[in-house]
């Protein structure tokens, strides 16, 4: 199964 | 005080027809540079940035940086209210808690302005870094936008997987699998007809098909899509706006538990 990715694992807040 | 004249009003009302499904509120950026947003959907899969450059308006004042928070769904309201032939001109006082949109018809008989409420809202901001993407597609929106209305009706999930073949779209559900390939096709005559494929590397990652379908809803503002795809990466789905920038999703892919 997959899991849905989240825009924060892989950007950084600034 | 600002004060944004675009002859081509019709550009921003298909904008927001393009985000507003995927982002409720946001906070619209403007400065030199031009008229801009960022802003994640409720559930940080997707963002979306947006980027009308100052050079692309016929008249552009923007005294100082301003951040302004607007409820998508009212803006599209009130943009709904524009002809599509209409001239827009976006208003704003310093300090003042609303925006005006004002609207010229081209032979000037019609002049409407609606003044719209502000918002204050919390947004948070992703730094995303220039990268170096192992596949990128060019194709017809509208042929992308198929793919995706096409495999939604069929599953949640689209396979994207690019290699020297072509560029394959692939779901499963309930009643069945569906794969669509497109291969490559530099069609000279008709530039716009074009899936041009550029790829460093084979990359395949797994995307939920709803963002997908919500992100073709910018096809009317450009007749080319741009998906750039790494492997560990959010894909890129671009449609750029004639002379003046760029509507951009970012979608996190699924990942292996």
């Amino acid at each position: 199964g997959k899991l849905q990715g989240s825009m924060f694992g892989f950007y950084e807040k600034y | 005080m600002l004060e944004l004249r675009l002859v081509q009003g019709s550009i921003l009302k298909k904008v927001l027809e393009a985000i507003k499904d995927l982002v409720n509120d946001a906070n619209f950026d403007c400065s030199a540079t031009g008229f801009s947003l960022q802003a994640m959907d409720s559930s940080h899969v997707a963002l979306v940035a947006l980027l009308l450059r100052s050079e692309g308006f016929e008249h552009y004042r923007c005294d100082r940086n301003l951040s302004m928070g607007m409820s998508l769904t009212n803006m599209a309201k009130m943009l709904k209210c524009a002809g599509n032939d209409d001239i827009v001109t976006i208003k704003a006082d310093d300090g003042s808690d609303t925006i005006t949109f004002m609207f010229e018809s081209p032979t000037q008989d019609k002049i409407a302005d609606f003044e719209m409420k502000l918002m204050d809202i919390d947004s948070e901001h992703l730094g995303i870094p220039e990268a170096e993407y192992e596949a990128i597609v060019r194709m017809p929106s509208s042929e992308f936008a198929r793919i995706c209305k096409d495999l939604g009706t069929i599953g949640d999930t689209v396979v994207i997987s690019v290699t020297k073949e072509g560029v394959k779209f692939s779901t499963r559900g309930d009643i069945g699998t569906a794969n669509i390939v497109c291969r490559q096709n530099t069609s000279i005559d008709k530039p716009e007809e074009a899936t041009i494929i550029e790829m460093q590397e084979p990359v395949t990652l797994t995307f939920a098909l709803r963002y997908m379908n919500s992100f073709a809803k910018a096809t009317p503002l450009a007749t080319q899509v741009t998906i750039s795809l790494s492997s560990e990466l959010p894909v890129v789905v671009e449609y750029k706006i004639a002379e003046m920038g760029y509507v951009r999703y970012y979608l996190a892919p699924k990942i292996e538990e």
